[in-house]
């Protein structure tokens, strides 16, 4: 929203820490 | 059994972990170019303490209970830098070899945090194919200790079983060391 494209939002400096945490959370959740 | 992942999970994180790698590749120019904050000092490639410390901060590394007037959410230096991409596209590929030998030699040792568990995924991330034979026996190594700490897991529910099963399935599917794979 607000016009901030999907791509720049996930890709902040964070990034790669948050697609660590998704995927660690699958995995309890699968 | 209950402890290893489905193929089908595997399969996902495969295929996340591809859109993430190329997402980085994608970026890299853009966070190398940014300026690091004044509290990041990043130890120098050989500095193999130094790198420990970094990434998983003083608490860890010197094996200290954190006193409750610490905010723990704030010291960077006693819970570590996290991954941040302005940090870690700004390694060559010899550095990201490096670190990530210290930080499996560190938990060759040790056992799991969550801290070496970030650290671990960002610089297979950034890991570039086909690999060189010394990050081929490195990455062996990684999934070789995951295996090893799982078996010794007690419980399903203990939390680092599925960052260990993630370390496994990267290093066997994705980087193709099939023979580990679960």
């Amino acid at each position: 929203g607000m016009g901030k494209s999907e791509d720049s939002d996930i890709w902040d400096d964070t990034a790669l820490i948050k697609a660590y945490d998704k995927a660690v959370a699958s995995f309890k959740n699968s | 059994v209950g402890f290893s992942p489905s193929l089908r999970w595997q399969q996902q994180q495969v295929s996340n972990f591809s859109e993430v790698r190329q997402s980085i590749n994608k970026h890299r120019q853009h966070w190398k170019a940014q300026a690091l904050d004044d509290n990041v000092i990043m130890p120098k490639p050989d500095d193999e303490e130094g790198w420990k410390k970094f990434c998983l901060g003083e608490n860890i590394y010197y094996n200290t209970t954190p006193t409750q007037s610490d905010d723990p959410g704030l010291d960077y230096v006693k819970v570590g830098f996290p991954p941040f991409l302005s940090i870690v596209c700004r390694l060559s590929q010899a550095s990201i070899s490096a670190v990530l030998e210290n930080l499996i030699n560190w938990f060759g040792e040790r056992e799991f945090v969550p801290q070496l568990g970030r650290w671990l995924y960002a610089l297979l991330a950034c890991l570039e194919k086909p690999l060189l034979p010394e990050a081929h026996s490195l990455i062996r190594q990684l999934a070789r200790r995951c295996s090893e700490v799982r078996a010794n897991l007690e419980t399903k529910e203990d939390e680092t079983l599925s960052a260990l099963n993630l370390m496994i399935c990267l290093v066997a599917r994705y980087f193709e060391q099939n023979d580990l794979a679960d």
